[in-house]
C-alpha cells in the first residue's frame, strides 16, 4: 500500500550536490514491521520524511493507498497526514511549552477526538510507556529518553495507519526499549498498523519482519524473514 | 583526582520534588575509561552535568584535582571548564549559526589557541569521525549521526584533561560507532585523557574498564575489569 517509484532527493550542499536518496523503488504493504538500516548519512531520515509528506522529494512518487501523496494540495497533505501517519522524529520534536501529556493529546486534539477518549489514551499510553508520573512536565525537566518515550507515545496515540520511527529507541535503556518494542509488536498485530522504523539498534532490528539497508541513498538489501 | 562526596540534586517536579541524585560518593582516577549505564532517568545526565561544572548540586561536593569546583566564582568555574573539560552532551548543543568545522574548533577559540593550530586540529579531527566533506554545512544540514559527530569533535578538539560523553553513540551506526570508540581509546592510552561515559550502547560498555550502574540517582553496581 505504500509505493516508493524513482524517489529522489538532491539537496545543495555548500561546496557540491547531495544526493540523500539515489532514485530509490520500494513497496510496502499493509502491517508490515520492517527496519531501515544503514551507515550515518545514508539517507533513512530524509526517505522517512519523504514517506510522511515532510519533505519534498526532488523527483519520483509516493503513493499511499493510491494517492500520489505529493500531488496533493499543502493542505490535503496535511489533512492525510494527521489522518494516517504517526512520525517519531529523530529528535523528537516535542513542543517546549506543552507538557508531556498536552503533546501526547496534540494530534488527537487536531484529529477532533473527544475529551474524554483523549484523556484515557494520553494515560493508557504514557502508563505503557513507564513515564505516567511525569504527566504535567514540560520537555526540558525530562530526561533525553524520557523526551524519545513522549515523542513515542504522541505518535502511537492517535493510532494512525502508518507509523514512521527515526530511530525511536536511541536513547533507551534495554528495559525501555523492550517495553516499547513489545508495544509496537501488539499494535502491528492487533490493529495491523504499519511499522516503518529507521534505526541502528540490533535489538529492533531483531524484532522487525523485514530489514531494508540503505547505502548512499539507494537500497543495498531487502531481507523478509 | 575526581572525587564525588555525598552529591545529590533534588528538582522540583510539578507534582512533588524529584531526587536524580541521591547522596552518592564515587571517585576516579587520571586516565580511566568508565561507563555509566542505567535505566532512562536513573540520574546519568545529572550527575554528568554536575561533574562537568554545567549544573549546580543541592548538596555534596564535586573536588577535581583538589578543587571543590562549586565553591568557585562562576567565572573562575567558567575558566575551569574551558581549561580542563571537554563535553558531549546527549541532545549535542550545537551551535546553529556555525558549521560544523566553526562548531569543532569553538572551544580553541575561546581558549585563545593559535589559527593555524585551530586548522589543523579541525580538519584531523572531522577527518577522524569521517565528515571532513562537511566543514562548512550548519548543524541543520547534516544528519542525526552526522550532527552528534560534530559534537564528538568538538569536545575532543582542545584536548582536554577530562571528557565526559553522555551517550556520544546514540545515533551511530557500528561502523562509526567503532571508529569513535578507537578515536576515543588511543586519547585514553597517548595522551591519558579522563573518559567517563553515559552510555545505553552495548559497544560502549564493552570497551570501558570499569562500568558503573546507577538506578534511581544511586551507584547500584561499580566494576571495574
Ligand atoms: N530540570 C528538571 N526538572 C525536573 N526534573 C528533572 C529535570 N532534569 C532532569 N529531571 C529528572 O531527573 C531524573 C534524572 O534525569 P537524567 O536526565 O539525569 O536521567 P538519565 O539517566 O540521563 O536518563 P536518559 O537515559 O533517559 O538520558 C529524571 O526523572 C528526569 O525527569
Ligand atoms: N537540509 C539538508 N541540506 C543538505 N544536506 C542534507 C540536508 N538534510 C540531510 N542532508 C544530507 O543528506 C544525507 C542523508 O541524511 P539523512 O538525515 O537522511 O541520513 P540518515 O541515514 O538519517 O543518517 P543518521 O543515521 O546519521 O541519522 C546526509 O549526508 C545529510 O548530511
Ligand atoms: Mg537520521
Ligand atoms: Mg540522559
Amino acid at each position: 500500500i505504500i509505493k516508493i517509484s524513482n524517489l529522489t532527493k538532491v539537496y545543495d550542499g555548500s561546496a557540491n550536490e547531495i544526493v540523500a536518496v539515489n532514485n530509490l523503488n520500494l513497496e510496502f504493504e499493509k502491517g508490515e514491521f520492517a527496519a531501515i538500516v544503514g551507515p550515518s548519512g545514508s539517507g533513512k531520515t530524509t526517505l522517512l520524511n519523504m514517506i510522511g509528506g515532510l519533505d519534498r522529494p526532488t523527483s519520483g512518487e509516493v503513493n499511499i493507498d493510491g494517492q500520489d501523496i505529493w500531488r496533493l494540495s499543502s493542505r490535503k497533505l496535511t489533512d492525510f497526514r494527521l489522518k494516517n501517519i504517526g512520525f517519531v522524529f529523530q529528535s523528537y520534536n516535542l513542543i517546549p511549552v506543552l507538557t508531556a501529556g498536552e503533546n501526547t493529546e496534540f494530534i488527537m486534539q487536531l484529529q477532533g477526538k473527544p475529551r474524554n477518549e483523549r484523556s484515557r489514551r494520553i494515560k493508557e499510553l504514557l502508563e505503557a510507556v513507564g513515564i505516567a508520573d511525569r504527566e504535567k512536565s514540560r520537555p526540558n525537566k525530562l530526561s533525553g529518553g524520557q523526551q524519545q518515550r513522549v515523542a513515542v507515545a504522541r505518535a502511537l496515540a492517535s493510532k494512525p495507519t502508518f507509523i514512521l520511527a527515526d530511530e525511536p529507541t536511541a536513547n533507551l535503556d534495554s528495559k525501555s526499549t523492550e517495553t516499547l518494542l513489545e508495544i509496537m509488536e501488539l499494535l502491528n498485530k492487533t490493529e495491523d498498523v504499519t511499522f516503518i522504523f529507521s534505526t541502528h539498534d540490533a535489538r529492533v532490528v531483531k524484532k522487525a519482519r523485514r530489514v531494508i539497508t540503505l547505502v548512499d541513498g539507494k537500497v543495498e538489501s531487502d531481507v523478509s524473514k
